[in-house]
């Protein structure tokens, strides 16, 4: 259960960025997070290109779950 | 290695990024 949470949560949060609900986040998608987020542009950008494991340029679900797992199994160990 | 150094600067910027997340989801009721 603690992995569905987890795949839940990377759903509401992938639907944030997904503000036209394509079903992926694009580059331009990143950006209109700028200013509401504490993230420059290009830290945008940065993790843009670390969650797009494939460099397709379209972020999926898969992909940014994937990134949010690894960074909730970065905090535990911290 | 320079690229160990981006890796780990990179998990600084994504841990930022979902941290925001994070407040953003229970900053707004």
């Amino acid at each position: 259960t603690g992995q569905l949470n987890m795949l839940e949560k990377a759903r509401e949060f992938f639907q944030i960025c997904d503000v036209e609900d394509k079903g992926f986040i694009t580059r331009r998608d990143m950006q209109r997070l700028h200013g509401e987020f504490p993230l420059s542009a290009d830290e945008l950008e940065n993790v843009f290109d670390s969650l797009d494991a494939d460099g397709n340029g379209f972020l999926t679900l898969e992909e940014f779950a994937f990134g949010f797992s690894e960074f909730l199994c970065g905090r535990k160990i911290s | 290695d320079p690229n160990m150094k981006g890796a780990a600067a990179n998990e600084g910027v994504l841990a930022n990024f979902f941290n925001s997340l994070l407040s953003k989801k229970t900053g707004t009721p």
